[in-house]
């Protein structure tokens, strides 16, 4: 049976060894075992290839396959480390390991950094904060005037961007989510602690014993 | 609290779409 499954797990495309990625994660490698329980349920929810793509991630997310929004597509987007237009076992292992609570908090910062850099010039300009207000009034079904949009981001740019060139640099995001820590909170998932309680089911299929053999 | 006394990120960081916790849930 342990040859059969990892026959299974080696013909899953990025499919890493799990010691080697709990090697380069914060996950011990029961915990990586656990993640592909979770990784081949999503990644077989439209279509079995291995692989996960957009509207695996969307429903996974939001348990509808057409549900557009922009946060998930930049959360995709980051996990895709590769650019492949789909997310692989190792991209999901090693993109989720930022959000354990046992990451590096510089890590974390970094990765906020990117998903509000949605351009990827370097900096978060006022025009991709606007548009991610824009964007969350709409799913919240808020409304909110124009002006007070502005007062928003005059006031979000007058505390982050230090120097007042109207955009964010990596240091002034840096020292803005210092000061203001809860803007991090999105960046942990308690779940991922004790993860191995949440997919029990991962103890049937371990390889952890053949490999420490 | 009125949403303008509040920062840009503060409100963005209550998005459902950067809520990951959704993956776990069957």
């Amino acid at each position: 049976m342990g040859c059969f499954e990892s026959k299974v797990r080696r013909e899953v495309p990025g499919y890493e060894d799990p010691v080697v990625l709990a090697s380069e994660t914060a996950f011990s490698v029961s915990e990586v075992e656990a993640l592909f329980e979770l990784y081949k349920s999503i990644s077989s929810s439209v279509v079995d290839d291995g692989l996960i793509s957009k509207e695996e991630f969307q429903l996974a997310l939001f348990k509808n396959r057409k549900k557009e929004n922009l946060f998930a597509n930049r959360i995709f987007d980051l996990f895709d480390a590769k650019r492949k237009g789909v997310i692989d076992f190792g991209d999901f292992v090693k993109s989720l390991s930022v959000f354990h609570p046992n990451a590096p908090l510089d890590e974390k910062i970094d990765f906020a950094f990117k998903l509000y850099d949605m351009d990827g010039s370097g900096f978060i300009e006022r025009h991709e904060v606007k548009q991610m207000l824009i964007a969350l009034l709409c799913e919240s079904e808020m409304k909110l005037a124009d002006e007070a949009i502005e007062v928003i981001l005059d006031k979000t740019f007058s505390d982050a961007d230090v120097n007042q060139d109207g955009k964010i640099d990596l240091d002034e995001w840096k020292n803005f989510v210092a000061k203001n820590p809860s803007l991090l909170k999105i960046m942990t998932l308690p779940y991922l602690r004790d993860i191995t309680t949440t997919f029990p089911s991962f103890v049937f299929h371990s390889e952890v014993d053949e490999i420490a053999t | 609290i009125t949403p303008v006394t509040m920062n840009a990120f503060e409100l963005i960081s209550t998005s459902q779409g950067l809520n990951l916790g959704n993956l776990f849930e069957k």
